[in-house]
């Protein structure tokens, strides 16, 4: 039980390395067991040193940065048991441009193996589907979903993206 | 891969819908309310998941579509999965899977792989150790990054403890 | 003590009836004291009603009425002691260009008598300023503020909002 | 109205910088992690904000900038808000309210009102029921939102205490 957790919280973090410099091109990112007398009860501390910066615990970082950090945790950890299919949910609201591309490109990275479901308000997102889906609600309290191609993007989803 | 899902009586889904998603990157876009994270919901209630805080609902018979001005509830809530086994992921002898879960008012309470009856815990022995059963992080929920990120230990252990 | 609380709720209330319609447009909120035989310690519970849906406790709502539900409280809570001015730090991450707009409507309102400071990434709510102020890092991990006129705004701010 | 803020040596403002704000609404914007909460957090401390939580900050003097590749750490944090008082909001015989806020390194900590050395309690008087005090809601900062709609009863408690 409590080696397998140790296992498994070694493999994350090694995978770490990886997803971390490809959301922020550079920099680092620790995860340690603060209590290891105690490891199955222990809390687990988040370190990072974003490029060109200190390194300083996540909760001293900015919105964006924390989501980036996250983004390559949960990453990390799903590179761990490679699903058929990955659902993301709204994860690149706290992003900027620039965040938005990187973690497109390591979605892009895990989608030659996996197939991705990602709902999105951002219009840099969206623009990298290989399909879309419109999903509305004219008549009150009832959803409606439609597919429909790229070159509608800009019209037919204004109302639901920025 | 996930082929087709079929949505009928679920949340916000009044009546039959069917999404047919494609392999690479499937973009799911539209307003605020409308219905987005519950096909995500949907999919979750159709592999097995029981936790009401995971689907947003505070006891099992609220993911059945409780009426709204333009239609009246719904009798009984039904999600279909079809799954792509070509790669035999799943651990039965069929190229595609189709998983059925269908919940009545009563709370009766039903659910099928390829058409067969089986009981909850046959869909969980289905999905276990795939990447899709519990503990999987192949579904990240909405504030779900905020989970890791939260400054309660609890909460954020839980999420490596799941991955172990 | 009690008392104060009280009276502050039902003024919060009060308040939450005229925000509310502002943001949705419709429907209704309603906030409890759960127990009213501890009202000190009591948790308080939200409900709402966005138009032509049911009645819902805020937790069974999607991501994008909740925070208009929290911006409408947060309003209701300002509305009792208008303040010389008011700093919002990406409160519209979550929603959609409709729901932007009614939340920029609502700023409007109270900035007759109000001056905001607004942080945001989101292209329609930066549209609707008086002055804008560009925050850059150029030096890693030195930040640089500049204002510039809403002419650049597509332009100059590009990489920071989408 | 805020006038004027003077940045210098507090988190990511290496060097001196001076933000002149206009009357209605001004728009903040710029890439993730260049400090632009910095600024808020840089308001809260000068009008006396003492919570590390709040600041985001671990100890008192982690707000002073600390160095990064570019330049060396700062030997002190200082902020200076400029308010108008045309409408005596302030309780205060000026008609331009200068708040001045500097801490260093060894914690040694000064106060300012009109260059006139002040303690931290006669801040926190100055501005205590003008809506800028503590308990004012008008600072809403990125993921408080979140609090109000916490389903820890405490969190979303202590949003309508600090009101009252
Ligand atoms: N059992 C039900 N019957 C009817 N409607 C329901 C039911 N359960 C949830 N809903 C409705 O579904 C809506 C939420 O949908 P959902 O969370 O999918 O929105 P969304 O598209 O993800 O929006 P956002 O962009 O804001 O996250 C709510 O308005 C809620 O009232
Ligand atoms: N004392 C300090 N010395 C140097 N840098 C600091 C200090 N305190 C915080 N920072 C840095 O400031 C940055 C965070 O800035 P801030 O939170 O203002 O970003 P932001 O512009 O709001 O970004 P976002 O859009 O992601 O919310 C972090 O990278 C952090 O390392
Ligand atoms: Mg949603
Ligand atoms: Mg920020």
């Amino acid at each position: 039980m409590r080696d397998e957790f140790l296992k498994s919280f070694e493999q994350i973090r090694k995978n770490l390395e990886y997803t971390f410099k490809r959301a922020f091109g550079g920099g680092e990112c620790i995860i340690e067991i603060q209590d290891r007398n105690d490891i199955l009860n222990s809390g687990i501390e988040i370190i990072a040193r974003p490029p060109g910066k200190k390194l300083k615990n996540i909760n001293l970082l900015s919105g964006g940065e924390r989501s980036m950090i996250a983004l390559s945790i949960i990453f990390a950890i799903f590179m761990r048991k490679i699903s058929p299919f990955c659902l993301l949910d709204e994860v690149d609201a706290a992003l900027d441009e620039a965040n938005v591309k990187r973690f497109i490109t390591l979605v892009e990275d895990f989608s030659k193996n996996t197939q991705f479901i990602i709902i999105t308000h951002n219009r840099i997102t969206a623009q990298h589907g290989d399909v879309f889906f419109g999903v509305t609600m004219q008549d009150p309290g009832i959803t409606k979903v439609f597919s429909f191609k790229p070159d509608y993007l800009e019209d037919t989803i204004k109302e639901g993206i920025y | 891969m996930l082929k087709k899902l079929l949505i009928n009586g679920f949340k916000s889904f009044a009546y039959k819908t069917v999404i047919d998603f494609s392999n690479g990157i499937n973009i799911i876009v539209g307003p605020n309310g409308c219905g987005k994270s519950n096909i995500i919901d949907a999919i979750r209630w159709v592999l097995g998941e029981q936790g009401t805080k995971m689907l947003r609902a505070s006891s099992g018979t609220d993911v059945i579509f409780g009426g709204s001005d333009a239609a009246p509830p719904a009798s009984y809530a039904e999600v279909s999965i079809i799954i792509d086994n070509s790669a035999k992921i799943l651990n039965v002898d069929f190229d595609d899977v189709v998983v059925t879960r269908k919940l009545f008012r009563s709370g009766e309470s039903y659910f099928y792989i390829n058409k067969r009856e089986v009981r909850l815990k046959d869909i969980h022995n289905l999905f276990f150790d795939t990447g899709l059963g519990k503990g999987s992080y192949s579904i990240i929920q909405q504030g779900q990054i905020d989970a890791i990120l939260s400054s309660n230990p609890a909460e954020r252990r839980a999420i490596f403890e799941e991955a172990a």
